[in-house]
């Protein structure tokens, strides 16, 4: 399989990268807690903090990519999104979780569980969606 | 010397989606 170019992965994921909460705390990424997400959405003026169920994990036509269905919110909103194998998710109460754990570990060097249907991962939305 | 390094630091919303399809009030 082709190695993703370093270039093109997020470099927050990175272990040891320096994370900036809304309180001002600086953690790094791997010591990240559900809670850290929930407080730091409480003290945001635009955004909160939406739950989303993973309802289907579906192989892509793109390499190294699935695309997974989310139920997102209180109206449980299916949405689709294709991400790479190694796109960590945050699951409530478990934390950092993808679909090819080894190969998130191989990248960012970041230990993550493997993410499964049923999971409730943390996503953002603005205050002011309806 | 050691030349002190600027280190990168991250908002804490930049690590998790936006899923919720967009309506604006």
């Amino acid at each position: 399989a082709s190695s993703t170019s370093p270039a093109a992965l997020p470099p927050f994921f990175m272990r040891g990268s320096i994370i900036q909460l809304a309180d001002g705390e600086l953690k790094r990424v791997e010591d990240l807690r559900t809670e850290d997400f929930i407080q730091s959405a409480e003290i945001s003026s635009e955004l909160k903090i939406d739950s989303s169920t993973v309802e289907r994990i579906d192989c892509s036509p793109t390499p190294n990519a699935v695309v997974i269905q989310f139920a997102v919110g209180e109206l449980k909103a299916q949405v689709c999104v294709e991400v790479l194998v190694e796109y960590p998710f945050f699951v409530f109460g478990q934390g950092w979780s993808s679909c090819c754990p080894d190969r998130t570990t191989q990248l960012f060097e970041l230990s993550c569980a493997k993410l499964c249907v049923g999971d409730v991962c943390v996503s953002l939305t603005l205050r002011s969606l309806r | 010397n050691v030349e002190p390094r600027s280190v990168p630091v991250f908002p804490w919303h930049s690590l998790v989606p936006f899923l919720a399809p967009t309506q604006t009030d």
